[in-house]
């Protein structure tokens, strides 16, 4: 583990708490996707199909199921829970799961390294993640105030985006034989994502003003 | 290359 590594998953860590200290102390979910929300349990939900099967490290199974664990309760708040369900901007975030989830999984189909049922689902996760935020992306647009947390969220996960490319950078000079395109390329694609938010995100910090994305 | 215990990744 490098400190790429280690710093991107902190990152991460530090998303799902910015968001879950929104919806649990706050108790709203205003301004965040549900449908990114969906697509993140689902992306969890396929990629650590190996948590029966491969034990990697303590840490790699802690933070799986923590992962698992928030995604899935974020999804529960914003549909169920009494109160945080009616922050919920469900006529803003109209983008349609389908859209993204069935060409990621042609494409999981036919592009992987191995063809094994649970190779296919960990790249089909890959493939999904990269473009999951897509939703919260285009609802981040239409909301005219987007609130700090909010912001908070997805620069966070931006960045933890942004540090893993810098993991396998390191990793590829310093392990011999880690070379793994599909993740590799994915990845990038995922981070080009925020290469926009990054740039209202960090003129609104500059300017010491709240941030807001052109229509 | 495949590594030998599968994906250490998150």
């Amino acid at each position: 583990m490098n400190i790429f590594r280690l710093a991107g998953d902190m990152t991460h860590l530090a998303s799902v708490l910015v968001l879950l200290l929104k919806i649990h102390t706050i108790k709203s979910c205003a301004g965040v996707s549900l449908k990114t929300q969906e697509l993140y349990a689902l992306v969890f939900a396929t990629r650590y199909l190996d948590i029966v099967t491969d034990f990697i490290s303590v840490y790699n199974t802690v933070m799986k199921l923590i992962f698992l664990g928030s995604s899935f309760s974020i999804v529960w708040y914003i549909r169920h829970h009494r109160v945080v369900r009616r922050s919920y901007d469900k006529d803003q975030d109209t983008f349609r799961h389908y859209l993204l989830m069935i060409p990621c999984m042609l494409l999981a189909l036919f592009v992987h390294e191995k063809f094994t049922f649970k190779e296919v689902m960990w790249t089909f996760s890959l493939y999904l993640e990269a473009v999951a935020i897509l939703p919260q992306l285009v609802l981040l647009q239409r909301t005219r105030n987007i609130d700090n947390l909010t912001g908070q969220y997805v620069f966070l996960l931006g960045a933890y985006r942004g540090l893993y490319i810098f993991n396998w950078i390191y990793r590829y000079f310093t392990e011999p034989h880690f070379v793994h395109w599909i993740t590799w390329i994915a990845g990038v694609v995922q981070t080009l994502l925020y290469a926009d938010f990054f740039y209202y995100y960090f003129e609104s910090w500059k300017n010491n003003v709240r941030l807001q994305l052109p229509a | 290359m495949e590594q030998p215990q599968g994906h250490d990744e998150l």
